[in-house]
């Protein structure tokens, strides 16, 4: 329970939500 | 037991006894991830943002995402009535949701929206403060300290020449701004300890 940003799933969302612009700009 | 959730990130502070521990927050998180991912696209617009480490862009985010919709979601408190809207737009008075288990964080909460509204910022320049809150070099697990610092001070700089050009006689503003932060991250820890509280039940 370190990392509360981690337990809400924060950085899986801020993750995809990051990638999603790299697949776009790799198109 | 009665279990409420008196983020206004919710619908609703009202949870169904029925649902599992897990579908509650399974609803949770559907309610705050689209608040999380508008972060992320205004993230993305700050000049310079898109050029720092991917780590450092999502160490950034992690730990200031939070910060940016207190700062945004300001509105969502009115110190006037003492309520907060929740994102379902029913308003629950500041009594209500403290009966409902809300602890001392609602009310520096409510305390610091209304100072921040009370600077009467326009759009842009809260926007730019907006983007000096997340982009802060002292966040934890930063790999490149001197490229995050370097976009900070520029972002600074420019919150302060805008301010300077919109409130010509009131030099204060830029520095009641500044001393926001660390109420900020004051918040921020009160948060992170409410959720690992959660958590934990």
């Amino acid at each position: 329970f370190g990392d509360p940003a981690s337990n809400l799933g924060l950085e899986d969302i801020i993750r995809k939500a990051l990638m999603g612009n790299l697949e776009e700009r790799q198109d | 037991r009665r279990r409420h959730l008196v983020c206004p990130m919710n619908t609703s502070p009202h949870v169904d006894p029925q649902k599992s521990g897990h579908e509650v927050w399974e609803e949770f998180s559907h309610s705050f991830t689209p608040a999380v991912r508008e972060v992320v696209e205004f993230a993305k617009k700050i000049p310079g943002f898109r050029d720092l480490s991917q780590p450092d862009q999502v160490s950034l985010l992690k730990a200031g995402t939070f910060e940016v919709l207190v700062v945004r979601f300001a509105s969502l408190f009115d110190m006037k009535d003492r309520t907060v809207t929740f994102l379902g737009g029913k308003k629950y008075s500041v009594d209500t949701l403290r009966a409902m288990g809300a602890s001392d964080l609602l009310n520096s909460m409510v305390d610091f929206s209304e100072k921040l509204t009370n600077l009467g910022l326009s759009e842009e320049e809260m926007s730019l403060f907006t983007a000096v809150v997340l982009v802060s070099a002292d966040r934890s697990g930063i790999e490149n300290v001197n490229s995050v610092e370097a976009l900070q001070e520029t972002l600074i700089r420019a919150l302060r020449s805008l301010i300077t050009k919109n409130h010509p006689n009131e030099s204060a503003i830029f520095t009641k701004l500044l001393l926001k932060l660390p109420d900020l991250r004051s918040l921020n820890n009160m948060h992170s300890e409410q959720l690992l509280a959660f958590k934990v039940h």
